[in-house]
This record gives structure tokens, sequence and C-alpha cells, in this order.
């Protein structure tokens, strides 16, 4: 009955292993090494913001590694966002902007 | 009002789109509108030409971003749209080759509306007229799996939009679906959670992701700016129109 003598289970799979299955899944290859190895940094950011979003859910959404999962939170806005209605609240670049003037 | 409402079991939404690396979101939320709104009125199915859209549309470069008005305002123009076969997608757009004039439309429209700002007035106008199209904050959706998605602000800021979507309908979730049981419940001190409301929206990445190429989002609290453009084109022109039953 001792823990010791249990069998540990399945070793969790490595960053690089859920990488590589990733790559596999949506196809993704990158053209050269120094490529790769920014792709799995991101990759490990991006689960890291993941598993941070799924703690913080107070609905039902699961999420985790996406089609998106290799791309900064930057280069999917200017991918999939529509950049020319992105915007915040107007009312807010106006005081902004007033506010900049009365500086002035 | 009915409790639930699911415009895909009428069959009369189009298969998701994937708008691969072009912004035009737009696009396909208007043409996935009108399709939606045709095929209620008419009980006719048309898959309309997004690249017509693209190619014709007021502003440049309808890959690099656009307006859902521009869309409407384009159909308007050029009065109607040409069906996908006809005029298929080719995920870039052709400033100045408008072929519009080339092709038989398909499906037209009267005008466009810009619907009241509140979550119960926009069900009401799903489950009666049709979907309608909606511009919400994208950023959390790069790592949606599956879901309904109750982010707070911070999360995903409901006054930064940047992406339309297709409004196809609402529900509650069952328990089923719920991640915490009685036992968990009794452990923390969390709340017990009741069915949770939530919308359901087609998205233009694709059918393999989030849900079948939809996803889900709460109902009720503003998420991601879901009330913030609330917008949908009418294909017919008598001045009451007639309210339709959708699927629970």
């Amino acid at each position: 009955d001792s823990l010791e003598a249990q069998d540990p289970g399945p070793r969790p799979l490595e960053l690089k292993e859920v990488f590589k299955l990733f790559q596999i899944q949506f196809n993704r290859s990158y053209s050269n090494q120094a490529e790769y190895a920014r792709r799995l940094d991101i990759f490990v950011h991006n689960l890291a913001t993941a598993q941070r979003l799924q703690e913080e859910e107070l609905g039902t959404a699961e999420f985790g590694v996406t089609p998106f999962s290799d791309l900064t939170e930057e280069e999917f806005g200017q991918l999939y966002g529509n950049r020319r209605v992105a915007r915040k609240d107007l009312r807010v670049a106006r005081k902004v902007s007033f506010d900049k003037q009365e500086e002035l | 009002m009915s409790q639930s409402c699911d415009w895909r079991k009428a069959h009369i939404i189009s298969p998701v789109k994937n708008q691969g690396n072009c912004r035009c979101c737009w696009a396909i939320a208007a043409a996935g509108n009108i399709e939606a709104m045709w095929n209620i009125r008419y009980k006719v199915s048309v898959t309309l030409s997004v690249q017509e859209l693209l190619d014709c549309a007021r502003c440049e470069d309808g890959c690099a971003g656009g307006y859902i008005w521009d869309a409407f305002i384009t159909v308007l123009n050029y009065s109607g749209l040409a069906s996908e076969k006809d005029y298929p997608f080719r995920g870039h757009a052709n400033i100045h080759k408008c072929l519009a004039s080339n092709y038989r439309k398909v499906a037209w429209i009267y005008d466009y509306i810009m619907l009241p700002r509140d979550e119960q007035g926009i069900a009401r106008y799903v489950a009666t007229q049709g979907p309608i199209t909606v511009i919400i904050n994208s950023k959390i959706l790069q790592h949606y799996k599956k879901g309904i998605i109750k982010g707070t602000s911070s999360k995903c800021d409901p006054w930064f939009v940047d992406h339309y979507v297709l409004l196809v309908g609402y529900g509650r979730s069952k328990a089923e679906e719920e991640k915490w049981t009685e036992t968990d419940l009794s452990h923390s001190n969390r709340p017990p959670r009741h069915s949770i409301p939530y919308w359901i929206l087609k998205n233009s990445w694709g059918a393999n992701w989030g849900e079948e190429g939809y996803f889900r989002l709460h109902r009720g609290s503003n998420t991601c700016g879901i009330t913030k453009y609330p917008i949908t084109a009418r294909v017919d022109n008598s001045a009451k129109q007639q309210p339709v039953s959708c699927p629970p």
C-alpha cells in the first residue's frame, strides 16, 4: 500500500512533444531552427495564457491548444482582428485628445 | 419570447466559411446574415459571393478589414449579390476589378438597421426575425476550444471590438455541461450555479475551429462587447415584418 510502490502512470507529455502534436494536427512547419524555437516559445507562452484563462473562467468554456497557438497576441490581432474597426470607444479617444490639448 | 432559439436547426444557415488570411469577417458575416434572412423569408437556400463584397466595396482592399454597413451598402449599390458558385472566394481582394455586373443576382436587400443595444431586445429580434450580425472583441477566441465564455471585462474588453460574426441563436446550458458537481460545491465557497444563458455565434475560421465553427458567449453581461453594434439587413420591404418562429 505504499505510495512509492505504486506505478506513477504515464508520464506527462513534454512541451516539445505537445508542440509536435500541434504541428501535426494543424499541419505547421517552420522555415528554420530559429523560427521553430521562436514558435515553440510562443506556443509555451500561449499554453500558460490558456491555463490562466481556464482558471479564471466563470462559464463553461475550455481553453487550450488551438490553430492559433503558435501566434503572438499581436500576430493574431493583425491576422484575424478587423483593424479598420478595432478601436477603443471614441469617447475615450476624444477625452484623451482633449486632455492633451489642455496640457498643451 | 421562447427560452431558446437555434436557427441552425431550421437548416437556413449556410456552411461555416474560412476567411483564411483575408480579414473579411465583415463581408462573411454580412453575406451570412442575408443568406439566412433570404432563406427564412423566401424559403430559398442561397450561398452568396463574399468575393463580390471584397472586390466591389467602397473602401479599398476588403481583406484589410471593413465595416458591416459597407457590405450592405455594396449590396444596395449593386442591386444584390451573385452566388458564391458564380463569383467564388479567392482569399484576396481584386481592387478596381469588381465583376458584379457579370453575374446574375440571387439575393438582394431593401435596407439594413441597427437594433437596440440590449440583450433582451436582441434575443427578441433573433427569435422572431432571424440571425443578425454583431461585432465583438476576438482576443479571447485565440485560445477557445469549446463551451460558454463568461470572461470578465479585463479578459475581454467590451469597448475594444474587432471581429464581426453572425448571431444565430441563444439558449441556456444544461446541467451536464456544468463543470461543478454537488460535491465540488459543498467543498468550496462558490455559490450554486444555475444554468448559464448563452448566445450562439457563427465564426468564419472554418468548421474545424471551436464548436464546429461556432462558439458561445455568456448572455446578459455584454460579454466581449456583443451589444456594441447589432446590425441586420432586411430582405422584405413590408413596413411591419411578419414574425417567424425559431426552432427552440
